[in-house]
């Protein structure tokens, strides 16, 4: 039986809520918030001090329409390069792992498998093609990730998700690094008359001057 | 390094998704900086699962796409903001806007450059308000204007107007810098360049010893 999903909170804060103002309002639950998804967080081992949670899993119930914009910077790590190729070969997907603590950048052929290990793991699991599982990892720069460590976390983060604001908060502090607190908004809004919600989290601190395309 | 991922159940097309996450991420997330760094890593992943049971926006010339665009953008430019205010060190976040540029694009380059600018961000953490570091930032940032229409202000102070320096109240404008970083919270600066319709914002916060002390120690 895996563990309830911990309480977050008490690793970092979540961060003020800098929103826009608009024809819209904040509703809990970030990521999964909107119809169709589930989120989950947790301490897979891969960081190197501490026990926050590193590993975060969001998926859809259906075929999502996908999107994604990436770093212009030559030396893309890996993940980088596999989600374009997905994204090239398929405009849908129905899962996105995240992991922290390792960058999986500038670690050549070796970390570019990695991520195909990876991404196989998690669609065998989830039942899904591999292209249809998307990859995102942050950490120490030439470090393969931890991959027996994930591995072996898949299918306890598998049977973690949930489509409830802790889901939600639990991936939002599972992607962090340095951050000092946790970025997660969603907002409801009325479009052509129907409920329409929009929900996201990010994480970053330094090494931040994104020039994506 | 940023990641990002964002999720909505509203009804659209890839093309038309493509697209407008390209628009969001341009006004939002390409408009923030910490240090300069473009990371290996960043990116943004957006997925769309249709299941609001709205009507499918498949084109982007109608209302509902606008819509949808502005409630992207949010988002977008709020997790943004989140991670310009917690930049390694930072005490405040730093909100440049920039307005009278020939273009949208002109005008978020101008004001990426003011936020990026070590100088303009050493400055407000010594809660100096010193104009001339913005008005040079907003020079080299390679966008022609005319220095006789440059006017900048610092919060509602105003330093600069038509291009002449203008005497204000010096200890009320540190003051002002000093309390907005003891509440880590928005300093303001606004800068027009122009009579043009374009306008446009980034977002950075204050260059602190920390963040040497931060990544002197932080090594791959």
């Amino acid at each position: 039986v895996v563990s309830a999903q911990q309480d977050v909170s008490n690793y970092i804060p979540a961060a003020p809520i800098l929103l826009p103002e608009g024809p819209w309002h904040q509703v809990p639950g970030g990521v999964a918030a909107a119809k169709g998804f589930k989120a989950a967080g947790m301490y897979g081992g891969l960081r190197a001090v501490g026990e926050k949670p590193d590993l975060a899993l969001v998926t859809c119930d259906v075929d999502a329409i996908s999107a994604g914009a990436f770093t212009t910077n030559v030396v893309a790590a890996a993940p980088v390069l596999y989600c374009k190729e997905a994204l090239e070969t398929s405009t849908t997907a129905r899962a996105i792992l995240i992991n922290a603590g390792q960058a999986n950048a500038a670690t050549g052929d070796a970390g570019y498998q990695d991520v195909i290990d990876c991404s196989h793991a998690l669609a065998e699991l989830l039942q899904l093609k591999p292209e249809q599982v998307l990859i995102e990892s942050t950490g120490v720069i030439g470090q393969r990730i931890k991959k027996e460590p994930l591995l072996k976390s898949l299918p306890d983060l598998v049977n973690l998700l949930s489509s409830t604001v802790q889901g939600a908060d639990s991936a939002a502090v599972a992607i962090t690094t340095t951050d000092l607190v946790s970025k997660s908004i969603a907002i409801e809004s009325e479009v052509g008359g129907t409920r329409v919600r929009v929900g996201g989290m990010a994480k970053g601190s330094g090494m931040i001057h994104p020039n994506m395309a | 390094t940023m990641l990002g991922v964002i999720t909505t159940d509203a009804l659209v097309t890839s093309d038309v998704w493509r697209k407008m996450v390209r628009v969001a991420v341009n006004r939002s997330f390409n408009q923030i900086t910490v240090d300069g760094d473009t990371s290996t890593n960043d990116c943004v992943i957006a997925l769309a699962s249709g299941l609001s049971g709205a009507n499918k926006i498949s084109s982007l010339n109608n209302s509902d796409a606008e819509h949808l665009q502005a409630c992207l953008d949010a988002v977008m430019q709020g997790l943004a903001k989140s991670i310009a205010w917690d930049g390694e060190g930072a005490t405040c976040l730093i909100e440049v806007k920039v307005s009278g540029a020939g273009t949208e694009a002109d005008a978020a380059k101008v004001a990426r450059s003011v936020a990026s600018s070590s100088l303009t961000k050493a400055a407000v953490y010594g809660r100096d308000p010193n104009w001339g570091r913005i008005a040079c930032a907003a020079g080299y940032a390679g966008i022609p204007f005319n220095p006789n229409k440059l006017r900048i202000s610092l919060g509602d102070i105003l330093l600069m107007e038509s291009g002449q320096p203008l005497p204000f109240d010096r200890a009320a404008a540190s003051n002002y810098l000093r309390t907005t970083g003891e509440k880590h919270g928005t300093v303001i600066i606004q800068i027009s360049i122009g009579d043009g319709l374009g306008s446009g914002q980034a977002w950075g916060c204050d260059l602190s010893y920390d963040y040497v002390k931060i990544n002197a120690e932080y090594t791959t």
